[in-house]
């Protein structure tokens, strides 16, 4: 099972055309998971960052000037969590059928 | 069905049995068709609502093509109760249902939707073997509708994978079938998650659709409508406009086939969760796009043509 210990949502958004495509260039890197795409200036692209890149790209934003946000700090504690609820509903619903 | 969860997520079982109990509760509403099978051999349901005759007018809907966009499965699941709860009681819909039928395909991608529950909740395309370690197609870019132009990926590796060739996954091919056969579909409504937007054709040309006068107006109704139950804005427009350049998408190839009513959703949220939307948001979410569908679909209805 594939887990996501440490991976972080990064929200950046877009500046200037520059910017866009320095973003844009990002999606060659098949690591990166782009949860919402490229579209336009000043609108948010959100980025699935598996652990291990996560240093190098925050790094390479930074050098661009390229501002970004942490939309979800490890992405495994909410699948944890949507998990736990799943089951706590499951077990809630058992004694009904 | 009065007592399914709509509140929380449901894996593929539990969709299947609601799916089942639906039709066996209405048995002169609700009818489920197979119209194909996946790759690696689920059932690809339809839940059919008609009141009779043959080859009506028809509208279709479907959820979760993309698997891991769970609330569109959820929401699905909320519209097929709603359709049943409310025919007879509400005028509008009562008035479509008995002039055209409403097909409504709940998971459209059923071994993706499996795989995010049992390997890989970030899964997005289809489970079938492409020829590397990446397996996977990415259904939204299969269909014959500028198929391998720029916006789709030709690596197997990536997210945006358009397969080998067009309708080459046989969950696009069994609804390219279906639509073909069906030949009566006056509207085709294929919803994700998330980032809410309303959109129409096309995503593959920036060549303006015949129709994008009409089409535009409807969206912009659409989502007014929308937000009057939460205030949840939308942006609306063109594919290729709202959100970026994608070539092999669903609707593209819908309008083409003379599918004039052709549109995709992306619903809730703006970006806090994602793909992780909490159950809680499940039912305000299909409430509000339920707004938007009635008013495609009335303008369907008085729109004939």
């Amino acid at each position: 099972k594939e887990t996501f210990e440490g991976h972080q949502v990064l929200r950046i958004v877009p500046k200037d055309e520059v910017q866009l495509a320095l973003i844009k260039d990002l999606e060659d890197m098949s690591e990166l998971d782009f949860w919402t795409d490229v579209t336009d200036v000043a609108y948010p692209v959100d980025i699935r960052v598996p652990f291990d890149s996560l240093m190098v790209l925050k790094a390479h934003l930074m050098s661009q000037d390229i501002d970004y946000t942490i939309m979800i700090d490890d992405l495994q504690v909410m699948l944890d969590e949507e998990q736990q609820e799943m089951e706590s509903a499951a077990r809630l619903g058992q004694p009904r059928s | 069905t009065d007592t399914f969860d709509f509140s929380r997520y449901h894996n593929l079982n539990e969709i299947s049995s609601f799916q089942d109990m639906l039709v066996a509760e209405n048995p002169s509403l609700v009818s489920k068709l197979v119209i194909g099978q996946s790759y690696q051999g689920r059932p690809l349901n339809v839940l059919k609502f008609s009141t009779g005759g043959t080859n009506r007018p028809a509208i279709w809907i479907d959820t979760g093509i993309h698997s891991r966009e769970w609330v569109t499965q959820a929401s699905g699941t909320w519209f097929a109760k709603k359709i049943v709860t409310d025919f007879g009681k509400d005028p509008a819909l009562t008035t479509i249902l008995n002039k055209m039928d409403i097909f409504l395909e709940i998971v459209t991608n059923p071994d993706g939707f499996y795989y995010t529950h049992s390997n890989n909740r970030m899964w997005r395309k289809t489970r079938k073997p492409s020829g590397s370690g990446c397996y996977g197609v990415d259904p939204n870019r299969n269909w014959d509708a500028g198929f391998g132009g720029p916006g789709a990926s030709s690596n197997p590796c990536s997210e945006t994978y358009r397969g080998p060739r067009a309708h080459s996954e046989s969950e696009v091919k069994s609804i390219v079938d279906f639509v073909r056969s069906h030949g009566n579909i006056k509207a085709f409504i294929s919803i994700h998650a998330y980032s809410q937007m309303l959109m129409y054709p096309y995503g593959y040309t920036r060549t303006a659709v015949k129709d994008q006068a009409e089409l535009h107006a409807l969206a912009q109704r659409a989502i007014s409508d929308l937000s009057t139950l939460y205030g949840t804005r939308y942006r609306y427009g063109s594919i290729i406009n709202t959100i970026y350049q994608a070539s092999g998408g669903t609707i593209d190839w819908t309008y083409n086939q003379g599918i004039k009513y052709s549109y995709t959703f992306e619903l809730r949220d703006t970006g806090r969760y994602g793909f992780i939307l909490p159950s809680n948001q499940i039912i305000p979410t299909a409430k509000e796009t339920w707004l938007a569908l009635m008013t495609i679909m009335n303008h369907t209805l008085n729109n004939p043509y």
